[in-house]
């Protein structure tokens, strides 16, 4: 249900809203996250733009990642086997590199790569690859209905026709939420199950209402 | 990794430096 491409606006087709601060929309997405009562593992922001046939896809705008605070690191769950992890490590050493524009090295594994790569961060990093056509995917059907989709238990996702809600319970999580806003789509994770509240799509409202 | 599109590369060198932030405190 999601494209593999990223999109650029074509010159043909309408033009998209504004693009806005990226510290901006870090800054949001953080004080949505660290302000709410429930544990949330993450929050992305999908970005409404369109594709080189003018056609509406969701793209990855911004993300913050929390974590599993309460857990500890050296408690996070992963179902991953040793050849996953090494895999998982070599792509974050050369991500790392490719940050840093200088080669992998050692010193590169000492400090960020060689603590293992728990399920949520790689879903949260693959997720940055991903895009989604108008009506597609659990961010896809938020932005296409203008209503939020709310999927919480293991269950749910693990038997919900998405893709990315499958995956989502694969990699540990327990509730994604998909909540639509005028440019885009406001998703959040968590490893907890976390029911639905209008307490926090009121705060999505209010925080991504970008023409505010 | 050479094909992450720029506009990306902002959030995953944040991912990257928050990751070490925590392994720091951990």
């Amino acid at each position: 249900s999601s494209a593999s491409t990223s999109a650029a606006p074509a010159s043909s087709a309408p033009a998209p809203a504004p693009p806005f601060n990226q510290e901006t929309l870090q800054q949001r997405l953080q004080a949505l996250i660290e302000g709410a009562r429930e544990s949330w593992t993450y929050a992305i922001f999908w970005q409404s733009s369109y594709d080189y046939s003018g056609a509406s896809v969701l793209g990855w705008g911004d993300g913050y990642y929390k974590g599993d605070e309460e857990k500890g690191r050296g408690k996070s769950k992963t179902t991953s086997s040793a050849a996953e992890q090494e895999h998982r490590k070599k792509v974050l050493r050369e991500l790392n590199s490719l940050i840093s524009g200088s080669a992998p090295s050692a010193d590169d594994s000492v400090d960020a790569v060689d603590e293992e790569v728990t399920d949520t961060e790689w879903f949260f990093l693959v997720s940055m690859t991903q895009s989604f056509v108008n009506g597609g995917g659990l961010p896809g059907q938020a932005f296409f209905n203008s209503s939020p989709v709310w999927v919480a238990g293991a269950d749910s996702l693990g038997s919900s026709t998405c893709e990315r809600a499958r995956q989502g319970q694969i990699f540990g999580l327990q509730t994604i939420v998909c909540i639509p806003s005028e440019n885009g789509v406001v998703e959040l994770g968590s490893t907890e199950v976390i029911f639905e509240s209008s307490d926090l799509m009121n705060k999505v409202r209010v925080l991504f209402n970008f023409s505010n | 990794p050479s094909a992450v599109p720029q506009a990306r590369k902002a959030s995953l060198a944040r991912f990257l430096e928050k990751r070490k932030e925590r392994m720091m405190n951990a």
